[in-house]
């Protein structure tokens, strides 16, 4: 990585910035969720927070223009392809402001340029980063193809800008320094819980998820907090009652209930709010059967289940491998999929056909990821 | 029908000097665009190929040509 000469850099935390003007490539809400997410990777690794206004000077100034004259910098664009955006360094009146080509053909995909990453490339100008000569850093300078999949900050990006803003501030002193970015197809994968969600599959590990749609080739992968700030990271179980569309998130003794994007006021909840005995510290594994109506909790060796017909729980925990012949231990992570149940051990995965009451395939964690 | 290679060759040549005007600082000296060894120019695309991680030939290859080709981050490679 290298820094801009004289390493200029803001000297609070806390920063603002305005979207002057929208692409008619994406829809504004798009636009603002991409912006919102570029700035959201740099701030997982610094102290630094940012915040979005509508209106007056902020600290990073967004526009799209085309050509040279109309948006009055030094540096001009150039139509389509060849330069796409560029930034300017941490300073007052234009510094830190990023200006995006509307000549390119702006995406939330993997065509033609894709306006989250292209942003968060440029974001690290508009904190102080300069170009990278690490061909796999973000801060590297020509456009490669997009992969959802991946965390788009490599380690040398991240060593960057916590070389300009101690990452030793960050608010939750339990994360690393250094935080381990989990890679999606590497052999060790584990998840904390994996969930469906309004026709996707979740994959939750630490403060990031994967989600990916059974149909479609592409993951994407987010922060948690980005889409549900009163989470805690590192969450223990999920699973999702489709016809309320809500999901129940656990960790510790407590647990969560989210609709859509919100928690309602209320939670966390203590686990014996659901009826368990309060000896019950932690669930490891839930799921929802929507045939039954039926809730199942995991636990150590053994399982709870919930009846939501007849709101009764079970009175006394039953031992896993009676109920699920094949699998035998502690489980990390389950979910419901067509007729089958994906439980997740540890670096394996079963398939358990729910009709046969038998464990039909054998397969890696990375199963569901394009790898 | 063969491409016709001097026409390629003086497009190719164009492309890496736009490409170091607009990200490496790179003025051209006097009306005449002379190839030498030794010439600003040659010294530009050194530059560029080592910042890249390129060959360094200071020879508008193949390597640099699809390099300058491809989309990039519009801000110069020239930190001052």
């Amino acid at each position: 990585f290298s820094t801009f000469a004289g390493e200029p850099k803001w000297a609070k935390q806390v920063l603002t910035y305005r979207i002057l003007n929208y692409t008619p490539d994406l829809r504004p809400a798009e636009v603002n969720a991409a912006i919102r997410k570029a700035f959201s990777i740099w701030s997982s690794v610094t102290p630094l927070k940012f915040i979005k206004k509508d209106r007056g000077d902020a600290d990073i100034m967004i526009s799209f223009a085309t050509g040279g004259k109309s948006h009055n910098d030094f540096i001009p664009f150039d139509g389509p392809g060849g330069s796409v955006a560029h930034a300017y360094a941490p300073g007052k009146d234009i510094g830190g402001d990023a200006h995006f080509d509307e000549d390119e053909t702006w995406t939330k995909s993997t065509e033609g340029a894709n306006l989250f990453y292209v942003a968060a490339h440029e974001f690290g100008h508009s904190l102080g980063l300069f170009h990278s000569r690490d061909p796999n850093a973000l801060m590297y300078p020509v456009y490669r193809k997009f992969d959802p999949s991946v965390f788009p900050l490599h380690q040398d990006d991240i060593n960057g800008i916590q070389s300009l803003y101690d990452s030793a501030e960050i608010k939750d002193p339990t994360e690393s320094k250094e935080p381990v970015l989990p890679n999606s197809c590497g052999p060790d994968l584990t998840f904390d819980a994996v969930t469906t969600f309004r026709g996707e599959i979740i994959f939750f590990k630490d403060k990031h998820f994967w989600r990916k749609h059974p149909a479609v080739r592409e993951v994407d992968f987010d922060l948690v907090s980005l889409f549900w700030p009163r989470l805690p990271s590192g969450v223990d179980a999920a699973y999702e009652i489709p016809e309320e569309d809500k999901i129940l998130f656990f960790k510790g003794n407590e647990f969560w209930v989210v609709k859509g994007e919100t928690i309602p006021p209320g939670y966390p909840q203590k686990l014996y709010a659901l009826g368990f005995s309060k000896d019950v510290a932690k669930i490891d594994a839930a799921f929802y059967d929507r045939n039954k109506g039926k809730a199942y909790y995991f636990t150590a060796d053994k399982f709870w289940s919930y009846d939501k017909r007849n709101q009764s729980m079970d009175r006394k925990p039953r031992l896993i491998k009676d109920a699920f012949p094949g699998i035998n231990a502690k489980v990390d992570a389950v979910f419901q999929h067509e007729n089958f149940l994906y439980f997740f051990q540890g670096r394996k995965q079963f398939e358990f056909d729910s009709d046969k009451k038998k464990v039909t395939r054998l397969l890696k964690t990375n199963f569901w990821f394009p790898c | 029908f063969p491409a016709h290679t001097g026409q390629k060759k003086e497009e190719g040549m164009q492309l890496i000097q736009k490409y170091l005007e607009n990200y490496y600082g790179f003025k051209k000296d006097g009306e005449s665009f002379i190839w030498k060894s030794n010439s600003a120019v040659t010294k530009k695309i050194k530059e560029m190929q080592e910042f890249f991680g390129l060959e360094v030939t200071g020879r508008p290859d193949s390597s640099a040509l699809d390099l300058v080709q491809k989309s990039r981050c519009g801000f110069p490679d020239v930190a001052g």
